[in-house]
């Protein structure tokens, strides 16, 4: 994937 | 949220609050290395800048501040207020070996190049080689107190858990983050040998761990 994310994660 | 990623926060949690308490109690920071807590500050500051851009949850900024105020009261704690007992001259790790490649690489390999972006992706490889500096310190000492190595098991438990959560993600939610698995994978990796160590010496009852 390249699309940008939202980073949900720590 | 599944049982495999809130279990890995919590770990990472107790590390990082296991080596603060280490060195807070006994106003020492012997065995432990500097220029990984540095990296490890320079991890979370580059990877929670979006903290300032998006909100997910009352859950994710907590801890997001939480591990950023005790990483820097971590690093506060060895290079300003216990220097004294910070061991330099067995922290010799060559961190720009580290960083210049890291950097490159999230130049080079990143979802979207902006910013904010390519830093969070630099922390994310950042992170996957900013234990290397602590290994090292504990081969050329050849040895680490036992609440040093609960430190490193916790912190590397917490990875592991997530490639757990990633495999769960992937199957329930088609979530798949190429970028946080390979290199969560190869932050794993590089915690087995000290595991095996970990389960066979220091679970054994040695008060310290001793390298063969």
């Amino acid at each position: 994937t390249k699309e940008p994310m939202l980073h949900d994660e720590l | 949220m599944n049982v495999f990623r809130l279990l890995g926060d919590v770990s990472h949690l107790v590390a990082i609050i296991i080596l603060f308490l280490k060195i807070f109690r006994s106003k020492s920071c012997a065995g432990i290395s500097g220029k990984s807590q540095v990296l490890f500050a320079l991890v979370f500051t580059t990877r929670y800048l979006d903290l300032f851009t998006s909100f997910i949850s009352i859950y994710n900024t907590v801890m997001k501040v939480v591990f950023l105020v005790l990483s820097y009261a971590t690093v506060y704690l060895i290079y300003l207020r216990f220097r004294s007992s910070y061991d330099s001259e067995s922290d010799t790790f060559r961190v720009e070996f580290l960083l210049v490649p890291v950097a490159g690489l999230s130049f080079l390999e990143n979802y979207d190049f902006t910013p904010i972006e390519i830093l969070w992706t630099f922390s994310i490889y950042l992170e996957s080689v900013a234990i290397l500096p602590q290994l090292f310190m504990i081969t050329k000492t050849g040895e680490a107190e036992s609440i040093t190595t609960h430190y490193l098991f916790f912190l590397g438990l917490y990875r592991a858990l997530y490639l757990a959560n990633w495999v769960w993600r992937y199957h329930t939610e088609g979530f798949f983050d190429q970028i946080a698995v390979v290199s969560g994978v190869v932050q794993t990796i590089f915690y087995c040998d000290f595991f095996y160590l970990y389960v066979t010496k220091v679970l054994k009852g040695n008060s310290k761990l001793t390298l063969p």
